[in-house]
């Protein structure tokens, strides 16, 4: 992490939204910032109290191209998303939303909330940093709205300038920042077994389980591959003792817990066309030793052995899994079945009748 | 910036204008008197390369040219 000091001198700090973005509803845009701000009062013992008319300390507006007097220029659509000035006097605290950007409170173009949250970073003397699990790292990544947004990196940073909310009672979010795995709408990122164990993967966190006593044991991703960026989309074990995670365009190979080097490589060095930009699920059928990439209604198949993406594909997933006719989120092999998760649910399919043996809650690997 | 002939001017462009955005000593915008920066494209380069953990050779690459391709927030990468 980064700052730049001497930060504010107060702890109670005022902030004003001067106007809104066509993209979202006033509420959607007041919930995102009043969200924001309440993410570094919780680890931090500032206080943020909006006001409607006057000067604030932060002042938060949406402007394209040269917009007010602001010495910074926004650049139209995609590019620089919002920037945002150190704590001082005039401009210092305020907070600009290039209005070209296409502004949601979801996954789909940029989420305000998310880029708010990191431009109060800046708001409040944090600068840039280079950890990419870091909010306040400088390129956009989704972030599941379930999860704590701040990383260690961010806490340690703004607590280097206020310190933490040990005056005042911890408002922290209670629950715990992975996602209950036992919640009824528990769903994952993906999935693959290794060796005996089949990891979990969702947002910052894995699980382990060890199928046979369903013991399951929760780690931040970062603690076993500290340089690969949450979210992973895609994992597969395939036949030799390595593990595959993809996330977006770019994939790792891993032995034994270690990232081999040379990694992130491009998806297109497997095989795919230019044109597929990522994986949605991957497995690797042991008995066959051929693996099944799923993207979108369809599938691909690459040869382990000959290390190539064989002819005649994409071809539609239902055709070769019938029964399996959603976006596959998730696929592993277990005792020669595959099971297929889409949301809060899996499915066991048998690969050799070709057909849905049973359809289960995605959950119950765990002792819930 | 040592980028080969053939990548088109548009990414020369990018290039120039992300390391002047982001890796340019920005001066207090609250301050009167605007330092002039004079580190080099190249230094300027390296500083964006080591930032991001990419292999530091001042020159452009791939790798470096995705990065900065990314969106992202406007705020200099560099101290203020």
């Amino acid at each position: 992490y980064g700052f730049t000091l001497p930060g504010w001198k107060k702890t109670k700090l005022t902030y004003r939204i001067m106007n809104y973005t066509p993209d979202l509803s006033k509420e959607d845009v007041d919930k995102a910032v009043e969200k924001a701000f309440k993410v570094w009062s919780a680890v931090t013992p500032l206080i943020f109290t909006r006001i409607l008319k006057g000067v604030a300390d932060i002042m938060i507006a949406f402007g394209t191209k040269v917009h007010g007097h602001c010495p910074r220029y926004f650049d139209g659509p995609l590019g620089v998303l919002a920037h945002a000035f150190p704590p001082g006097r005039g401009l210092g605290g305020d907070v600009h939303f290039d209005e070209d950007e296409d502004w949601t409170t979801g996954s789909s173009g940029f989420n305000l909330f998310l880029v708010a949250a990191h431009e109060f970073g800046h708001s409040l003397g944090l600068s840039h940093s280079n950890d990419p699990r870091a909010l306040m790292f400088p390129n956009y990544a989704y972030i599941s709205p379930s999860e704590f947004p701040l990383s260690p990196d961010d806490i340690s940073g703004i607590q280097s300038i206020y310190g933490s909310s040990q005056n005042t009672p911890d408002k922290r979010p209670t629950t715990p920042t992975s996602p209950k795995i036992c919640g009824s709408q528990m769903s994952f990122d993906a999935i693959t077994t290794l060796r005996q164990e089949v990891i979990f993967l969702k947002g910052r966190h894995l699980w382990r389980v060890y199928p046979d006593n369903s013991e399951a044991e929760r780690e931040l991703i970062s603690a076993f591959w500290p340089n690969l960026t949450p979210s992973i989309e895609a994992a597969y074990e395939n036949t030799k003792d390595q593990i595959l995670l993809f996330k977006g365009n770019k994939f790792w190979v891993i032995s034994g817990y270690q990232v081999l080097l040379g990694y992130p490589k491009n998806i297109n060095t497997l095989g795919f066309p230019k044109g597929v930009k990522k994986v949605d699920a991957a497995v690797c059928n042991k008995s066959t030793g051929k693996t099944d990439f799923f993207i979108g209604d369809k599938y691909w198949r690459f040869d382990e052995n000959s290390q190539s993406m064989e002819k005649g594909y994409p071809r539609l997933t239902v055709d070769e899994f019938p029964g399996i006719s959603q976006k596959v989120d998730a696929v592993f092999q277990q005792k020669g079945l595959f099971y297929f998760f889409h949301g809060s649910k899996q499915w066991e399919f048998d690969p050799i009748a070709k057909k849905v043996i049973r359809e289960m809650k995605s959950n119950i690997w765990f002792n819930c | 910036l040592p980028i080969h002939p053939e990548k088109n001017n548009e990414d020369a462009k990018l290039v120039q204008n992300y390391l002047n955005k982001f890796y340019a000593i920005e001066p207090d915008p609250n301050q009167l008197g605007w330092k002039i920066n004079a580190e080099s494209a190249d230094e300027k380069l390296q500083k964006m390369q080591q930032f991001f953990g990419l292999k530091v050779t001042g020159k452009l690459d791939n790798e470096t040219l995705e990065i900065m391709k990314k969106p992202r927030c406007g705020v200099p990468d560099v101290g203020l």
